[in-house]
């Protein structure tokens, strides 16, 4: 039996929110420590991670682990019937189920809806992501910077550079029309009401592809703030937390190189 | 020019 309550719809329909541009389809994992999920866009450039822990839900029992073959249009459109204040209650048979169900309640408890969605078998590879990797450079930002950044820069072109030198990142594009350029410097004070924190132990450069960047940012309602990892020759680590440790979502993107 | 590489250049599968 597998059945998990959340006390408001808003938690999961802003997680949808922010992998269903990215992900036709993917496997739903269920266990004991909670909900996850990694898939790769079609072209394969980005692969998307979504962590929901158990404490992130009211109600949390999975007697034994499952894997949900979920179409994310589909949950989305279910989803959308919940009101954000409803609570939203996924309950399945682990033993071989062919749907989920979904409990919509108002607050009063006077109004449920249910819904049940048709799983898929979906054949998925999983990736290996390195654990604990040593990034040559991590920047921290309010996530309504990190839109401000990608929504701009990404009008201008495809191709973003981000250098990331002692104290200073600098995010810079070249298109058909112009190029830009934006800096951003580490906040001085720690008592600074939209911090910008920038750890270097080695300065990097790299290129990446702005359309990605930009839809990263339907994950901003998520979370006040994001951190960017970078390692010279690897893929971007880009991470929004949800608050009290209840999860995350987690892009990795893979650079455009120099050939 | 510039090439825009793939994930699964960087991870393996398990």
């Amino acid at each position: 039996m597998f059945e998990a309550k959340l006390t408001e719809s808003t938690t999961i329909k802003r997680v949808l929110d922010a992998i269903k541009d990215l992900i036709q389809q993917a496997n739903f994992d269920c266990s004991a420590d909670g909900l996850s999920l990694q898939a790769m866009d079609t072209p394969h450039v980005c692969l998307t991670t979504m962590t929901l822990r158990s404490q992130a839900f009211e109600v949390y029992r999975c007697d034994r682990p499952l894997s949900m073959g979920i179409n994310l249009s589909s949950i989305s459109k279910i989803l959308k019937c919940a009101a954000s204040k409803d609570s939203v209650k996924i309950v399945a048979d682990d033993e071989g189920a062919d749907c989920a169900e979904f409990i919509f309640e108002n607050e009063s408890a006077d109004r449920i809806a249910h819904f049940e969605l048709k799983l898929m078998d979906i054949d998925s590879e999983h990736l290996s992501i390195p654990e604990d990797s040593d990034y040559q450079a991590i920047i921290s930002m309010p996530s309504a910077e990190y839109r401000r950044i990608f929504s701009d820069l990404s009008i201008i072109g495809d191709t973003i550079t981000i250098e990331i030198n002692k104290n200073t990142a600098c995010f810079s594009v070249e298109g058909d029309i112009g190029n830009g350029s934006l800096n951003l410097a580490q906040t001085d004070s720690a008592d600074e009401k939209n911090p910008v924190t920038i750890n270097v132990k080695e300065p990097v450069k790299m290129t990446f592809p702005g359309k990605y960047l930009n839809t990263f940012t339907k994950a901003v309602p998520i979370s006040e703030f994001v951190t960017l990892c970078l390692t010279d020759g690897n893929p971007l680590a880009i991470e929004f937390s949800l608050p009290d440790e209840a999860g995350f979502v987690r892009y990795f993107l893979a650079p455009k190189i120099d050939q | 020019g510039v090439q825009q590489t793939r994930i699964d250049e960087f991870f393996k599968p398990h």
